[in-house]
């Protein structure tokens, strides 16, 4: 474990309780993606298949837990909570999410380290992750007000991942200097998809003013 | 090995 790694996990962990708290404070999810929720759900369940198999540490397994139940009961809310899913705006979440999981599935049958179950999984949900947040990228576009904490939710989420890139290259350096193509450029790719967002989130920021994506 | 392909990560 190295710093990098740890202020990732933490700021993946503070996205995903910000959304909920959010979610629970203002018993509303306008401006969410379930289909990002829902992605994500898939990208952790495809991940941590190994979480009764393998333990490699009680903080390993414990946020896998975490990520797991905060990500069911997100969509769990959106879908089913009698007050929150009213406030669901389903034809805006229009992205065709599946159109995004079947081609990471077949793409993780082409190219991955091992043939096994357990690593084609592992592979199609870093390749998952990587497109997960285009619905909600795509919905806030279409948002004409997007509220703080959603704002927050996403810069933190695509932020975690940014920091898992330092994390790759301390443990390239530090370890056995080992090279990981498939999770790295899943990395780059997906913090890539950010910075568009970045850009205007920080200087809304700067600028003190409301975050507005261009159409 | 398990512990070089980056499978104790999240």
């Amino acid at each position: 474990m190295n710093a990098f790694r740890l202020a990732g996990d933490m700021t993946h962990l503070l996205s995903i309780i910000l959304l909920l708290l959010k979610i629970r404070a203002t018993k509303s999810c306008a401006g969410i993606s379930l289909k990002t929720q829902e992605l994500y759900v898939i990208v952790f369940m495809s991940r941590y298949l190994d979480l009764f198999r393998t333990y490699y540490s009680l903080y390993n397994s414990l946020m896998k837990i975490i990520f797991l139940g905060t990500s069911m009961c997100i969509v769990w809310y959106m879908r089913s909570h009698k007050v929150v899913r009213q406030t669901y705006n389903n034809d805006e979440d229009t992205f065709r999410h599946f159109f995004l999981v079947l081609p990471c599935f077949v793409l993780a049958l082409l190219v991955h380290r091992n043939f096994t179950f357990i690593e084609i999984l592992w592979t199609f949900s870093l390749y998952l992750e990587s497109v997960a947040i285009l619905p909600q990228l795509v919905l806030l576009q279409k948002s004409s007000n997007i509220d703080n904490l959603t704002g927050t939710y996403v810069f933190l989420l695509g932020a975690y991942r940014g920091l898992y890139l330092f994390n790759w290259v301390y443990r390239f350096f530090t370890e056995n200097h080992r090279v990981r193509w498939i999770p790295w450029l899943s990395g780059l790719i997906q913090t890539a998809i950010y910075t568009d967002f970045f850009y205007y989130y920080i200087r809304s920021w700067k600028n003190r003013e409301k975050l507005k994506l261009p159409a | 090995q398990a512990k070089t392909d980056l499978k104790d990560e999240l």
